[in-house]
């Protein structure tokens, strides 16, 4: 892999969002994801719409919780997404308003990644941003700067935060994920959360996955 | 900025009976603290209590006019039941105004103001500011603290435009707030990286209540994972 790489710079991501008070980060990972797939190989970014899963996802509960790979099975189900302006985000569950004729972006499948950081980092380079999920503890009162907090508060297998890593590198020799978060551009470094890279912190490496877009 | 409401208006002043156990425990601290300022010999407490009131401000001000009077005690005996001396010996030294303002939560009081004129005198005299009552004690640096809490607290609620429906809910905010700030502390005393970590948006609440609002229970749920086909590895530089 590259010594590092954002997709930031390459125009894959869109601005950050605000899930609000709503436990809808899976949402929010999964159409970051794709947002990123169907620009690399369409050449448009359009921002998609999670409100879209919070009130059509059958398989997953909403403000309430949810899990990528369920997410992505609901999609290739109801047959894509809308845009963000069509079906805007509400913070709410509501009855589910999609239409098919709206879709702006499909996908075709789901893949699990590696465990290894270094793989990770290295499919990103190549494929896109990942969706990914980590234990959030730290999270709460993060300003900026790259976190590596002590395993003790950050447990592996806690994992209760679904986010998107949309590049890597090192800041002052210190190896870091950049992952876009869902709490608004007024949360961290305008949005973004800078995570320890390479020992598995945080449980970052349990759950990448990645839409696939033919 | 002590004298300006956090969370409204103050609550209009209440009279208080000399039994209120809040006031009682204003009165002991109000009484410790003239003592510690004073060069006199013996203790003087609060022999009685003329009138008293409290206020919701950001806490309780008690604000007390009392008489009070030499006891048999040496300040250096430190006994609390002292006896005053016999009525005939008795000697009305002063009559005090004390502005006591107490925060339960933190389980600190302030002496705001003390004002004493010898009981003859028809006017109280401001005998001493509260910086000169003082010495820079644990206690004061404390009360310091206090105060640059509610600073904090203050710049949060502004910032992060925060509104507390009643003042009981303001108090708790504040304790949460107060709680999560050492919790931050300790993750930036502790953490190996470049971060920092502070006052955020999410800092007036609890672990619980961050963790049902925004997080996601779920996704640590293993079995409720549906399987997918493996990644291939990235091929080329």
């Amino acid at each position: 892999a590259p010594d590092s790489w954002d997709w930031r710079d390459h125009g894959a991501v869109t601005s950050v969002k605000n899930q609000g008070m709503c436990g809808s980060c899976w949402a929010f990972s999964v159409t970051g994801n794709i947002e990123g797939q169907w620009f690399l190989k369409n050449g448009t970014l359009v921002s998609l719409s999670e409100q879209e899963l919070v009130d059509c996802d059958k398989l997953d509960n909403a403000c309430r919780g949810g899990l990528p790979s369920n997410a992505y099975a609901s999609i290739e189900t109801l047959g894509g997404l809308e845009t963000e302006a069509d079906y805007s985000y509400t913070g709410h569950k509501a009855s589910c308003d999609f239409t098919s004729k709206k879709v702006v972006a499909y996908i075709n499948s789901s893949l699990e990644l590696s465990k290894d950081e270094k793989e990770i980092a290295a499919w990103l380079a190549e494929n896109g941003p990942v969706s990914v999920a980590l234990n959030a503890f730290a999270m709460q009162f993060y300003k900026k700067g790259v976190s590596h907090p002590l395993r003790i508060f950050c447990n592996p297998w806690m994992i209760d935060h679904a986010v998107l890593l949309v590049g890597y590198g090192e800041r002052k020799g210190i190896p870091f994920w950049a992952i876009k978060n869902s709490w608004g551009e007024d949360y961290g470094e305008q949005g973004y959360y800078n995570l320890y890279r390479g020992s598995k912190l945080c449980g970052i490496n349990q759950m990448g996955s990645s839409a696939v877009v033919n | 900025d002590l004298d300006r409401p956090l969370f409204g208006p103050p609550g209009s002043p209440v009279k208080l009976l000399d039994s209120d156990p809040g006031l009682k425990k204003a009165v002991l601290f109000a009484e410790e603290r003239y003592n510690l300022g004073t060069n006199a010999m013996h203790l003087r407490r609060v022999s009685r209590i003329i009138s008293a009131s409290k206020q919701l401000v950001k806490g309780i001000r008690y604000t007390i006019t009392a008489e009070l009077s030499n006891t048999q005690c040496k300040k250096s005996s430190m006994l609390r039941t002292c006896d005053f001396y016999p009525e005939s010996h008795k000697l009305k030294t002063e009559v005090c105004l004390f502005e006591v303002w107490d925060i339960p939560w933190q389980g600190s009081s302030t002496l705001l103001r003390q004002k004493c004129h010898p009981a003859a005198e028809s006017s109280p005299k401001e005998t001493n500011s509260v910086d000169e009552l003082v010495p820079p004690t644990s206690q004061a640096l404390q009360e310091q603290e206090s105060v640059k809490l509610l600073g904090m607290f203050k710049e949060f609620m502004v910032k992060y435009n925060k509104g507390y429906r009643t003042q009981e809910e303001a108090d708790q905010r504040l304790q949460i707030f107060h709680q999560n700030l050492k919790t931050a502390e300790k993750l930036q005393s502790l953490d190996q990286g470049s971060a920092e970590y502070g006052v955020t948006k999410f800092s007036d609440l609890t672990e619980e209540e961050f963790s049902s609002i925004y997080l996601n229970p779920l996704l640590s749920q293993r079995n409720l994972h549906r399987p997918m086909k493996p990644a291939a590895p990235a091929r080329g530089p």
